[in-house]
């Protein structure tokens, strides 16, 4: 699952 | 039917940005898009999620860390001009 791997989030 | 074919999308900012999150994936190269703001910016410029994004206002941004991208984008102003492609084109 990609989701659970991501690091770094930002919402723009 | 998917477009692999990258795509330019010039949005102007809204009461809440640019409708769109930038995500890193460990050990993964590129950054992604993903929570695309149903009718925000992002979205009526063409961005879809799980886009790649490949380019900032005519800049590769491939091999950018992912801190110097957002600041990209942030300095970008009230308009931002995205060159991104499909994950699968990618």
């Amino acid at each position: 699952n990609m989701i659970s791997l991501v690091t770094q989030k930002t919402k723009l | 039917k998917v477009n692999h074919k990258p795509r330019v999308c010039k949005m102007v900012k809204g009461p809440s940005g640019f409708g769109f999150n930038l995500n890193m994936v460990k050990n993964k190269p590129g950054l992604f898009i993903n929570e695309v703001q149903r009718h925000g910016p992002a979205d009526v410029a063409g961005v879809e999620n799980n886009d790649v994004l490949v380019e900032v206002n005519g800049v590769n941004v491939i091999n950018e860390p992912y801190d110097n991208v957002v600041a990209r984008i942030k300095e970008s102003g009230d308009t931002v001009t995205l060159l991104v492609c499909s994950k699968d084109a990618y």
